[in-house]
């Protein structure tokens, strides 16, 4: 899915 | 960005800072897990790997350089610095960090949204900062010293877990398809370990407070 691969948190 | 996110990040950023401070003040990091820090540092690098390959957004890597070099200047001073070295709890900080970071390792190889590197990587750094503070919670429990652990730090640190667990409700009722079960999982776990070190933060405190109270 789209959230997997970009990780936007820290 | 919603405004849990960005509180919990800087109150992560401040517990690090806070600590930091502290040490410097003090000259002193007694009651400090020198591998609970190491472990720190091995989340950070780990997870921020991607600063080589992927921009999210100039705050992100601010952010991500900062976390990463605070981690390094504590363990620079547990380590290197001749005065606070010297007040290190060599003895008593002796939790087998491998028992943490092979099984944590494994784990991220075998369950992970992807097989690649970074991936791999983001996902292990996940696993390992939910348990990075066992060998905090076994040096406290062995110790009962909170010399250089202040209420702050410890306060802050817990803010931090509730605020990205806020952060995490509310982009999962405010964005369309987010949904990431390893973080929520492992986020969750983290929270519980962080709850259970609370727990006798508390009770060390409690105990100090007795044998400081003037007979």
């Amino acid at each position: 899915g789209p959230a997997a691969s970009s990780h936007d948190e820290l | 960005m919603n405004i849990f996110r960005f509180a919990g990040d800087m109150t992560h950023l401040c517990s690090i800072i806070v600590l930091l401070l502290k040490i410097q003040a003090t000259k002193s990091c007694a009651g400090l897990s020198l591998r609970t820090q190491e472990l720190y540092a091995i989340v950070f690098v780990s997870r921020y790997l991607d600063l080589f390959f992927t921009f999210i957004s100039m705050y992100n890597v601010i952010m991500k350089l900062i976390f990463i070099s605070s981690s390094f200047c504590i363990i620079w001073y547990m380590r290197c610095h001749r005065i606070v070295a010297q007040t290190y709890d060599r003895e008593q900080d002796t939790f087998r960090v491998a028992f943490l970071v092979v099984p944590c390792f494994m784990l991220s190889l075998m369950i992970n949204h992807e097989f690649s590197f970074t991936e791999v990587l983001w996902t292990f750094s996940i696993y390992l900062e939910a348990v990075a503070i066992l060998p905090q919670l076994v040096l406290l429990q062995r110790t009962f010293n909170i010399d250089t652990l202040t209420s702050n730090y410890i306060f802050l640190l817990g803010a931090y877990r509730a605020l990205y667990m806020l952060n995490w409700i509310y982009r999962y009722f405010t964005e369309r398809d987010y949904s990431q079960w390893i973080v929520w999982t492992s986020g969750t776990l983290q929270t519980a370990t962080y709850c259970d070190f609370f727990y006798y933060y508390i009770l060390s405190w409690r105990k100090n407070e007795r044998l400081s109270l003037p007979s």
